[in-house]
């Protein structure tokens, strides 16, 4: 996955992922393709929580997932996860879960609890960062005010670490693939590179919904895995979301 | 040149907005949950609707468990152990896959496969 929240230089917070999944399950050799990232596609919907016939919140899913992966609460916030791999991973906390310690919660769950509950950026960041998971994860946070975006590096038990906008220092945007930001990703899998020098070369003063989709359409940052793109605006509640396809030469990750 | 040799990075790209070309494949639909209703009920009009596709997820997630276990045992082990697991999960989370299931008519235990795919997933 990639996930991006930005600040233009009016202070609009804009928010877009590609959402990547499948790996390793699956190669159709005939269509040069991952079979669940496949199967997956005709399954994305887009969703509109409501309650009391007013919008709670929205979110970009997969039919029959019931927790979130993508998310905005219209003028509050805008959410995203990305896969974060580790040793000490969610199956040492679905073990747990079985043995009876029922103290984390699911990560899909949480995000879901946090669209459908959280009520300021402030109290989503403290949730995301606070609560016990069952498994690591990155949570990529955007509000609706400058400076107000981060990305959340999480294990299962604590906050690893915190990186937030800072227009001051430079930081006009936050950048998550499936790599801790302070160490170099997989030499094999390197989607941060090619997608900050695409920021970079964007610009703060042109970023907007449009150059964004630009970044994450571009390879190997669009790659076979990629099964949408979802792009968000906290301060009008705007969520689009389009299937993608990576036409060959194509990364398969 | 660069972008015909792994990993294909390409000079980066401009005017891919509006969506279109060989990278767009189509938008997605919307519906609406309503939060009002038992959690069972939920999902019944995204499930009538993608009941094909979800069944076909799930029988390639059924096919990728028999290449590595072809007996078939890990999907009995699936169709057996999760769903008492799904009844230790929270609400309303737990009531809407029980919903989805039924909506669906796929085996209560792969729809909660389905929804602890991140858990699974993440070594």
């Amino acid at each position: 996955c990639t996930s991006v929240v930005a600040e233009d230089s009016k202070g609009n917070l804009l928010h877009g992922r590609n959402l990547d999944f499948g790996l390793f399950m699956g190669w159709d050799l005939k269509n040069k393709s991952w079979i669940m990232s496949e199967k997956l596609k005709p399954l994305v919907v887009n969703l509109d929580f409501r309650r009391n016939n007013k919008t709670v919140f929205k979110s970009t899913n997969f039919a029959g997932y019931v927790g979130m992966l993508t998310g905005i609460r219209p003028h509050l916030f805008s959410l995203t996860m990305n896969e974060r791999f580790s040793l000490d991973g969610g199956y040492i906390g679905i073990l747990e879960w079985i043995l009876g310690q029922r103290d984390g919660m699911w990560m899909s769950f949480l995000t879901r609890s946090v669209l459908e509950n959280a009520t300021s950026y402030e109290n989503a960041r403290s949730l995301l960062a606070q609560t016990k998971l069952l498994a690591p994860a990155y949570f990529i946070l955007g509000g609706n005010q400058s400076g107000q975006g981060c990305i959340i590096t999480r294990s299962r038990e604590l906050s690893l670490d915190l990186l937030e906008l800072n227009v001051k220092l430079g930081r006009w945007y936050v950048l998550e693939t499936n790599y801790d930001h302070w160490e170099d990703p997989f030499f094999l899998d390197d989607r941060r590179t090619p997608a900050m020098t695409c920021m970079n070369m964007t610009t703060q003063n042109n970023i907007s919904i449009k150059t964004l989709y630009d970044v994450l359409s571009t390879k190997p940052v669009l790659n076979k895995l990629t099964t949408y793109t979802t792009l968000m605006q906290v301060s009008n509640g705007n969520l689009e979301s389009y299937i993608r396809d990576c036409p060959n030469p194509c990364m398969p990750w | 040149t660069t972008q015909f040799i792994p990993p294909y990075t390409e000079d980066c790209r401009t005017d891919m907005y509006p969506p279109k070309g060989p990278t767009f494949r189509s938008t997605v639909s919307w519906y609406t949950i309503d939060l009002d209703l038992p959690p069972h009920k939920r999902w019944t009009s995204v499930i009538k609707d993608k009941k094909k596709d979800l069944d076909d997820m799930i029988q390639a997630v059924r096919d990728l468990a028999k290449a590595f276990v072809p007996s078939g045992r890990l999907i009995e082990l699936v169709d057996i152990s999760l769903p008492l697991m799904l009844n230790t999960l929270p609400n309303p989370f737990r009531d809407e896959i029980k919903g989805i299931a039924s909506d669906s008519g796929i085996p209560l235990g792969e729809i909660t496969l389905f929804n602890i795919f991140y858990e699974v997933f993440t070594v």
